[in-house]
């Protein structure tokens, strides 16, 4: 119980971990709770791990390794003159290098099982990721990549068909059935004005993707922004700014580890400290959690916003620096969040031209009334079909309906590609908690060129998340659920009836209904044969129209979403740039409402070749009417003329 | 060099099969292929122990005659990913 600080020679100049200005990952403060990685297994996927390193030997876990290069279970890298096999054994000492046995420094989890996978010095292939991401998920918790496709600016790549269906193996059944948890290095491209979210692993909801900062807190040379970044540890990479200590290989120790690769695996081991702090967490658990604990004070960007639940989220950082103390108190009294629901909006079906601007914003419902309905939002993606004559020159932007906007692709000069993006499902953490209800603004923005062409032919709207903002520390929700409000509870202690004062919400009861319900008495009759019926105050969500209602028709609306006005008279939501509306009939109950006054500019805008190409053709007819008109009345003077010569040898000549 | 976008074909295979692990071997070795183990479920990973290592074109005959067996539902030709460390 009582906590005595790691001895280790080194420790002292893990900036990273404690440091006096707090300007750390708050790693010792974790430790002081208790935690130190204990009971959870760790895998690094990368070049091997020197299993023989001091530093790493007591915590090497044999279970948690293989050499998929040569399909044998030794993970020991290839040693080079050059040392270029030391990636692994680097990032697997910043995890869990051994506390106090005067070696080098200490891992964040330096009491975790450390295993690592050889899989990257060799031929990669699709079979090779999925086997490496699929290694013994009953015994490994925590996978940490720091690798993926070229970091070039532009290349669009990601998991194919066995390391997607890896990726979803190891959430659903991993780790008995709770998920295993990847962590990824979201990239390394910045100089060449990369995108993370056109790599496909950090760019996928079941990694957590972890960028960088520098010591003091700016954005390092070699980072890319993009919107699925989740959350950042400290790797430095500025001039004069202190690195990380960690193993190197030929059982060394170095101060010199920089890049992202530098700061998955810190993520790694703070995450195996939240996971013994809790060892029922699930893979999206984690994902919660970290939304909620990481830290955005110190970090300098131009681009924090705040998100429409009051988080700041940048596309450099994420929510913000890991804080390993709060995740670790969090993750102690933390309740399962429930079933993660997927509703999928087919919002464009037909081609669109892009033009230089496309602006789609359409309304949703969220899949209201469906067992699949989304009121709290975890990851939001946009699947995208378009083709473009130079890719790099797009910008594509998402904005939720509380107006949060994500970048889901900035210019990329070097990408020269006419492939356009074919499926592609472009991801946002930012709107995370966020009720998805409302209308949803695609932006499609042409960043470069003025000649430049393309049409978008899909853009199906994914959101995940709960049907409910359930989950959370045990013993909060108490805004939602009221001790002692339940009258009447089912077999499975779900709660169906309220006492009076109180109204059913979910599995609960409220005073007030939440934003977005509105407090409805249902009748109903207890027993089939008796004719009294029984009144349930109850919560139900409003209309898809309404932000706020007083009841659950389009016409009981108290307040609008964002670019709706609401008509007093009708107590409707009106679209202010209305034109259309599709009836709700089919049970869909999914009100598209209309195309907005930037699509009209474009299609306007794309209308302009056509009626030039229409003001030609009647030119060109024109030109030719009138030269054939020309020389008729030629050929008929010079006839006339002919006509009169009867000399003989005299030529007749016609038009 | 193989261009951009150009597929490098690899050596080894991925393979679903029915019947399990000792079927999975009985199949690679009437087939010439090492098994290099089980990747998830009844999917394996091949390396054939005479095909090139690298080629631009595809193995069409050794993939044909894997395909043709009856415990073998889907099989591909494993392409080169160029991966970097971060």
């Amino acid at each position: 119980d009582i906590y005595s600080e790691p001895a280790d020679p080194k420790f002292a100049q893990q900036w990273y971990l404690y440091n006096s200005n707090h300007r750390d990952l708050n790693v010792k403060e974790a430790w002081k709770q208790g935690v130190t990685g204990k009971g959870v297994v760790v895998s690094i996927l990368d070049d091997g791990i020197e299993m023989n390193h001091p530093d790493l030997e007591r915590n090497y876990d044999p279970d948690a390794s293989y050499d998929v290069n040569d399909g044998d279970p030794d993970p020991q890298p290839r040693y080079t003159q050059l040392n270029d096999n030391r990636h692994g054994t680097r990032c697997a000492g910043e995890v869990a290098a051994v506390a106090n046995n005067d070696i080098c420094g200490v891992g964040v989890a330096y009491n975790a099982k450390i295993g690592g996978v050889r899989m990257l010095d060799g031929e990669v292939t699709d079979a090779v990721e999925a086997q490496s991401l699929s290694l013994n998920p009953q015994h490994i918790d925590i996978y940490s990549a720091s690798w993926g496709p070229e970091d070039d600016g532009k290349t669009v790549d990601g998991p194919a068909k066995l390391a997607k269906d890896a990726f979803l193996r190891g959430v659903t059944e991993g780790r008995g059935g709770l998920g295993s948890i990847f962590v990824w290095a979201s990239g390394n491209g910045g100089r060449e004005k990369d995108s993370c979210n056109c790599d496909g692993y950090t760019n996928s909801i079941y990694t957590l993707s972890i960028s960088s900062s520098t010591q003091y807190g700016n954005v390092p040379w070699y980072s890319e922004a993009c919107s699925s970044t989740l959350a950042t540890t400290y790797s430095s990479g500025g001039l004069n700014e202190k690195q990380i200590i960690t193993t190197d290989l030929r059982q060394k120790c170095t101060d010199s580890h920089t890049g992202t690769s530098a700061s998955a695996p810190l993520a790694a081991g703070i995450i195996a400290l939240a996971l013994e702090a809790n060892k029922n967490l699930t893979w999206r658990d984690m994902q919660h959690l970290v939304v909620r604990t990481s830290n955005p004070a110190h970090l300098t960007t131009d681009d924090w916003r705040t998100n429409g639940v009051g988080r700041k989220v940048s596309h450099s950082y994420g929510y913000g620096l890991l804080d390993a103390a709060a995740i670790v108190a969090l993750a102690k009294n933390w309740t399962n969040v429930g079933p993660q629901q997927k509703c999928v909006l087919s919002l464009v079906s037909e081609p669109k031209n892009i033009g230089s601007h496309l602006v789609i914003s359409k309304n949703v419902d969220s899949c209201a009334g469906k067992p699949n309905f989304v009121s709290s939002l975890e990851h939001a993606q946009a699947q995208l079909t378009l083709s473009y004559n130079r890719r790099g020159n797009l910008a594509i932007y998402l904005i939720s309906p509380q107006g949060t906007r994500s970048t889901l692709l900035a210019g990329r000069p070097h990408d020269y590609s006419s492939e356009g993006f074919n499926d592609w499902a472009f991801m946002t953490t930012h709107s995370w908690d966020e009720d998805p209800r409302g209308e949803w603004t695609l932006e499609i923005e042409n960043k470069a060129g003025l000649s430049d062409f393309g049409t978008l032919t899909q853009f199906t709207l994914i959101l995940y998340g709960t049907a409910s903002s359930s989950g959370g520390p045990s013993t909060a929700d108490s805004s939602q659920t009221t001790d002692g409000s339940c009258k009447t509870y089912d077999l499975n202690q779900i709660c169906t009836e309220c006492n009076p004062g109180f109204y059913l919400f979910q599995k609960g009861c409220v005073q007030e209904c939440p934003t977005g319900y509105a407090p409805v008495t249902t009748s109903s009759n207890p027993f089939d044969n008796k004719v009294n019926s029984v009144l349930h105050p109850i919560c139900l969500s409003c209309h898809s129209l309404c932000l706020t209602c007083s009841g659950t028709g389009p016409q009981d609306c108290l307040s609008c979403p964002p670019h709706s006005h609401l008509d007093p008279v009708s107590n409707t939501c009106l679209h202010q740039n209305q034109i259309q509306r599709e009836s709700p009939d089919g049970g869909l109950d999914q009100q598209v409402t209309g195309v907005l006054s930037g699509i009209l500019r474009s299609q306007h805008s794309s209308s302009l070749p056509a009626v030039m190409a229409v003001l030609s053709c009647a030119f060109i007819m024109a030109t030719f009417v009138g030269v054939f008109g020309l020389l008729q009345w030629r050929s008929r003077g010079l006839n006339k003329l002919y006509s009169t010569d009867t000399r003989p040898g005299s030529i007749m000549r016609s038009g | 060099t193989p261009s951009l976008g150009q597929k490098v074909y690899t050596n080894t295979w991925a393979v679903h099969i029915t019947g399990g692990e000792e079927e999975a071997n009985r199949l690679a070795r009437k087939h010439d292929f090492i098994n290099h183990g089980n990747i998830f479920g009844d999917y394996y990973h091949f390396r054939h122990r005479r095909v090139v290592k690298r080629s631009l074109s595809e193995h069409r005959g050794t993939h044909i005659r894997l395909h043709r067996e009856p415990q073998v539902s889907w099989a591909e030709q494993q392409v080169v990913k160029r991966r970097k460390k971060r």
